[in-house]
């Protein structure tokens, strides 16, 4: 049974999207079955791989914009999610996302099981892929809750500085209502430190608050209890700002570079934690 | 007649806050009479001036929040805005942000003339300054659009990475919404370049891109037709991540780094342009 996991961080320009793409890549590359849920209006993780955000004209499904929008039976009749799915790359496929999707929070507002539309539609495929990385936008709306429903684990990607540390307390508080109130499943597996700048001071004081923040919550009754700052950090590194542009994932672009480095070690980590209790 | 510049940008983390504050400071420290408008919910504004962020709990006026919510007479009496005013340094004055100010948008969302609110607010304090900075969070809704109407010029702030290109058509289209519905004088001033990394080549080509967008521009009849690229962009220095946490600004905190040349640049830049047609 597959690794469900949502990517989520209200704040913008965190590392969202970049760690979906690249820890997704480093998973297919070690042979896992991996899929991608491009959850986010802006299309990143689409547009990042090079696919064409799949604009609908006849109405086919062709991205999770079609997915969350369409009527489970009995009222509809049921779509086949795996038609939605890009053969991306070797073991890395990716539910596409298109930028119509902005809509979507107000088509859904009065939805029924509003929150529950991502997690039922990807239940048929769940057991053909090991891991299922879910890219949320930048904000806790209606998108963001759908991959916090349908996902086992979350991972919070952020910047290792003093303004990034205000928004975790809301972030966290989120993740709690959720599984309090639709997914008491729901556990924060930890953070990704991206763009993390080594060798400065406050990078390390940073660090060194958050880790002591998921200390002092161990043996808690609450959804970070298990939360780990996950090794390593991602470090600042052009070539991750770089790729998109040539729709390449780093390991093609510069297979040798710190980000891929990083990355590669991020998947090996992930590959061998304990699973969540 | 003070210059009052909103600066917007939906996209998060690339360098509003940072622009405003340490612009706002480089400008009073030039001796302009300045003040700040904190319209983020995350008050990050005024917690990087090291100011409180005033939670009212006895109605009494105290932040932008009361501002955009308070009835216009004849409906409710005057409130002066000058009881919101914070002296955070010479030269610069603060409208401070609340956190509750997050809920503004669903209690805006009904009002009356809901997007003038701010401009009504500001209309009779203009006059005791040189410069009004609006920071706007990172989305369109109503507190940005309220930047957008009570301001004369934009400036967005971004980073010189592809995928931050992908965001700037969207970002013109609303101000261009905004000055053919509600504010014919606003225009686009140009673009602060954030975090920049100066020698790398991907940053000069979106450099490049950015700038050639703009050529392009010049005589049509929309909003960015007089817009630029700003100089010096703003390179990317631990110094103005580090400031916020002790609540100094970078002058403050370290005169001489690169983070605060830069900034000091930028103030004299926008000292010496000529006014906008
Ligand atoms: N480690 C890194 N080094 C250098 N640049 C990076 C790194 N990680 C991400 N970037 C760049 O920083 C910008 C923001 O990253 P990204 O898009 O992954 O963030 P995000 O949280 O998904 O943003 P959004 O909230 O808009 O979805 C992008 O231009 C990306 O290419
Ligand atoms: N030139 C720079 N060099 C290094 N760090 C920077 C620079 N500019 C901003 N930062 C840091 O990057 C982060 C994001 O910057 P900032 O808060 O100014 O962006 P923002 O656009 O206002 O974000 P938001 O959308 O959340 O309001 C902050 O931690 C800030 O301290
Ligand atoms: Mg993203
Ligand atoms: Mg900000």
């Amino acid at each position: 049974s597959p690794r469900i996991i949502a990517f989520m961080n209200q704040k913008g320009g965190v590392g969202k999207t970049t760690t979906v793409v690249s820890l997704g890549a480093a998973l297919a590359r070690a042979g896992c079955r991996t899929l991608l849920i491009d959850l986010d209006p802006q299309a990143h993780v689409t547009l990042h791989l090079g696919v064409e955000p799949s604009v609908s004209d006849d109405g086919t499904p062709r991205a999770a914009y079609h997915l969350l929008l369409h009527e489970p039976a009995p009222y509809g009749s049921p779509i086949d999610p795996r038609a939605t799915i890009v053969h991306a790359r070797k073991h890395l496929a990716l539910i596409p996302a298109i930028t119509d999707q902005a809509a979507i929070e107000t088509e859904l507002a009065d939805a029924p099981h509003r929150h529950q539309r991502l997690a039922h539609a990807i239940a048929s495929l769940r057991k053909d892929y090991d891991f299922i990385l879910i890219d949320c936008p930048p904000s806790l709306g209606l998108l963001t809750l759908n991959g916090l429903v349908a996902a086992q684990e979350v991972i919070m990607p952020m910047q290792s500085h003093f303004l990034a540390l205000q928004g975790v307390g809301k972030l966290l508080e989120t993740v709690r209502l959720i599984s309090q109130q639709l997914n008491p499943a729901l556990q924060v597996r930890g953070v990704v430190l991206a763009m993390h700048d080594e060798h400065t001071n406050h990078a390390k004081e940073v660090v060194a608050d958050l880790r002591g923040f998921f200390d002092a919550s161990r043996g808690r009754a609450v959804p970070w209890a298990h939360a780990e700052v996950l090794n390593p950090p991602i470090r600042r590194n052009i070539k991750l700002a770089e790729c998109p542009s040539f729709g390449q994932t780093v390991f093609e672009y510069d297979p040798t570079c710190a980000g891929s480095n990083d990355y590669a070690e991020l998947a090996e980590e992930l590959l061998t934690q304990p699973p969540l209790p």
